[in-house]
């Protein structure tokens, strides 16, 4: 350990105390902070050890970015949001964004980050899609499309009967999520395809494009809506994205 | 319906390919094998099979390695690796560290911590080294392999992985093992204090010394009951009523569901009972006043 980890960490210890301007230290030192230093931080220092991270465009670790957001959730103010690095926004404490301004000031740009480095049932998320239904005044399990807009990458956790009760706005969205559905979204998903309704239309009137489109929503598919589907359609459509791993490449 | 049918000789696939999209149910069960898979597994990628269709092959594939895959097919596995659970992956051999860096690539960010962790545990049962990149690629994902890790292993944890335990995390640890992670989740967590401290080091305190708790009592720390009864037994059972009750501070009302239950029936059985009153929480079963405890133990010395 002391072979691995020391000799960064006690530069740190040397360092991050006495920097005046953390924007001078190496993105090689940034990366390497562990959550004990950032404890010892004043929240002024750790806002701007925060924003020196996002200017190096560093990659840090999620245990390094739920302390920094836990620190930074004391005193935030929504002005700050852009100044910080994006990746810490899922785990800031949206209850620090309250008032309509500040949630939606929040929800603009939590919707647009890469939420899953959450764990999907995590109280983190949770937290955040409860917040961000709230923000935009959603009552029971109806959602425009303005409202999936806005969601962004939160939409991807509407449960299965926001899917049934919203499927035109919310299908499509969901066919781009990069995360399998869970059970009780795939069923709904696929009750609302073999339903015919919109966007999708009847399965026996797809057409390539239409297969495009579902994405992710082809693994739900089952034995009767495939069979619905023109046969000539499925066949050249699967023959073509079989010999391309692109298909792979959205997925991931 | 439950008949089982036979294979139509035509429908006999030779090889894994889209054509298999089109099948019946009852088709792709009777017609296609577990040795095509595993040798064509690579094609069964490619096509965008439904989950449906998915779970028939992996059905077929278990039924034909009963034991677990062997590492040949684990190494082949890819994307595939996804629809595998914790039971399949309990079975493996995995020697290769590059099988698993694959493997852990594919599983992240799909909710796969689990079987992850399970992946890791493995490969180090097999005596594997983890690199520096794969503790890093370890550290993103929930730390639930931390109690299949031996001390040794233990101590090439990264410390920030610490930071990330929750105290479900540590519930398969044996003794041993939590022993060894709080003192070093004390010093990883050595630079921070107060309420926060105690916030971090709770998942630890399975390993918690008596005079590490008995500071505790003494700060307020309102210990919620399901920590308390996470505590190691020898040295719960050692601490004061007075003790218990400033580290539980509001929560030690929750002793009163636990009397009939293990470790606070335990605890109870060791305190004066006149001590369990001050409580007024009707807790019985501690040593009337003037009584002395013998320790069974020695019951065959005696006679």
């Amino acid at each position: 350990r002391a072979a691995e980890t020391g000799e960064d960490t006690v530069q740190l210890d040397r360092v991050l105390p006495g920097t005046g301007d953390f924007a001078s230290l190496a993105p090689d030192l940034l990366l390497s902070f562990s959550c004990a230093e950032v404890s010892g931080l004043s929240t002024e220092r750790v806002r701007e050890l925060a924003i020196a991270v996002g200017q190096k465009n560093v990659t840090l670790q999620v245990d390094q970015l739920r302390c920094l957001a836990h620190r930074l959730s004391e005193h935030l103010a929504p002005e700050d949001l852009d100044a910080i690095p994006v990746d810490v926004l899922p785990f800031l404490n949206p209850a620090a964004f309250l008032g309509p301004q500040a949630c939606t000031s929040f929800l603009s740009r939590v919707s647009k980050v890469n939420i899953h480095v959450l764990p999907r049932k995590s109280p983190e998320r949770q937290r955040l899609l409860l917040a961000a239904l709230s923000c935009r005044g959603v009552r029971g399990s109806r959602v425009s499309q303005a409202d999936v807009q806005a969601l962004g990458n939160l939409a991807c956790d509407l449960p299965g009967s926001f899917v049934a009760d919203s499927a035109e706005a919310l299908l499509p969205w969901l066919a781009g999520c990069p995360e399998p559905l869970d059970q009780d979204q795939e069923e709904a998903a696929r009750m609302a395809l073999q339903g015919g309704g919109r966007p999708y239309g009847p399965p026996s009137r797809w057409s390539a494009s239409s297969l495009n489109a579902l994405q992710g929503l082809l693994a739900v598919l089952d034995q009767p809506i495939i069979h619905s589907i023109p046969k000539s359609v499925t066949a050249v459509w699967l023959q073509r994205v079989s010999r391309s791993p692109s298909w792979r490449g959205s997925e991931l | 319906g439950t008949e089982k049918r036979a294979c139509p000789p035509e429908r006999k696939p030779q090889v894994v390919d889209e054509k298999l999209f089109f099948y019946e149910e009852w088709e792709l069960k009777a017609c296609v094998d577990g040795a095509l898979l595993a040798a064509q597994i690579d094609r069964v990628n490619r096509v965008p099979f439904t989950y449906q269709q998915l779970s028939i092959f992996k059905h077929k594939l278990d039924e034909f390695y009963p034991q677990g895959y062997p590492e040949s097919l684990i190494q082949r596995l890819s994307y595939f690796f996804r629809y595998l659970t914790l039971e399949d992956i309990q079975k493996w051999n995995v020697t290769s560290l590059e099988t698993v860096k694959n493997l852990l690539k594919v599983a992240e960010r799909k909710q796969m911590d689990a079987q992850a962790a399970a992946l890791v545990a493995r490969y180090l049962l097999g005596k594997g080294q983890l690199d520096k990149d794969t503790l890093d690629t370890l550290a993103n994902i929930r730390p639930t392999y931390l109690c299949i890790l031996s001390p040794e292993q233990l101590d090439s944890v990264p410390p920030r992985v610490l930071w990330t335990v929750e105290p479900q995390d540590l519930d398969s640890c044996s003794q041993r093992q939590l022993d060894i992670l709080y003192p070093y989740a004390r010093l990883a967590f050595q630079n921070i204090s107060g309420l926060e401290y105690f916030g971090k080091i709770k998942a630890f305190l399975g390993g918690a010394p008596k005079e590490d708790l008995q500071a505790f009592s003494g700060q307020n720390v309102s210990m919620d009951m399901a920590t308390f009864k996470k505590l190691p037994l020898e040295t719960l059972v050692q601490l004061t009523v007075d003790e218990v009750q400033k580290l539980l501070g509001p929560h030690v009302v929750g002793l009163q569901a636990e009397e009939n239950n293990s470790p606070v029936r335990d605890w109870i059985f060791r305190q004066p009972q006149e001590d369990l009153d001050r409580l007024g929480l009707g807790l019985h079963g501690g040593t009337p006043n003037g009584y002395l405890v013998l320790d069974l133990n020695f019951r065959e010395a005696f006679s």
